[in-house]
């Protein structure tokens, strides 16, 4: 969870002090921001602890506020020209699967398994961005290595609940792998250059 | 465990 604060600060940061989103995939920001949204919607209704709810209104905060920076204060530096994945693609076939597959057929039930769903994609529109213009500057390529090592790391909490406590959530855990998976280039690019 | 009610991780 750390890992996953720093790398939304570090974004911040870097917006922050440089006045400039120039790099970075608004689209992604917009699903990380629904993706926070759509998991959370328990924030007032299920109390796990005061951790638990204190980090869950970090994380939607820096979510809005990083969608508040690129569209709205310093709009003018977003780079809207080379951020055109196509939302559906990823929206479409997430919708579609989280009404199929999921632990229980109630409204926040689905909404929670959309929102693991859509994690696990939802950085594909900065990759393919980077991927298009072929550079990222050093801070967002340190934001991009937080970001999935909080998911890799997630994978070694997954197998320690699941040899101490018995716990295991198929869900998380099958999203968390494919998650981990798209960051496996971008990593070892991260170590070797 | 009923896995469909209070999901504890962020």
């Amino acid at each position: 969870d750390l890992s996953h604060l720093l790398a939304m600060f570090l974004l911040l940061v870097k917006i922050w002090r440089s006045k400039s989103c120039a790099g970075i995939s608004g689209k992604s920001q917009i699903l990380f921001a629904l993706v926070f949204t759509t998991r959370y919607l328990d924030l007032f209704s299920n109390f796990i602890s005061i951790y638990n709810t204190v980090m869950k209104v970090v994380f939607l905060l820096c979510a809005y506020v990083t969608v508040y920076m690129i569209y709205w204060k310093f709009r003018k530096t977003f780079d809207n020209e080379n951020d055109t994945f196509r939302l559906e693609f990823l929206l479409v076939p997430v919708i579609g699967l989280s009404f199929l597959v999921n632990y229980s057929y109630t409204p926040t039930e689905v909404l929670w398994t959309f929102s693991i769903y859509l994690e696990s994609v939802a950085i594909l529109p900065q990759l393919f961005m980077i991927s298009k213009t072929g550079e990222a500057e050093t801070i967002t390529t340190h934001y991009l290595f937080f970001l999935g090592l909080y998911r890799a790391l997630y994978l070694a909490n997954w197998i320690w609940r699941y040899q101490t406590e018995n716990f295991y959530d198929q869900i998380s855990v099958v999203s968390g792998v494919v998650q981990t998976i798209f960051y496996c280039d971008f990593f070892y690019l991260y170590v070797t250059k | 465990a009923d896995l469909s009610t209070g999901h504890d991780e962020l």
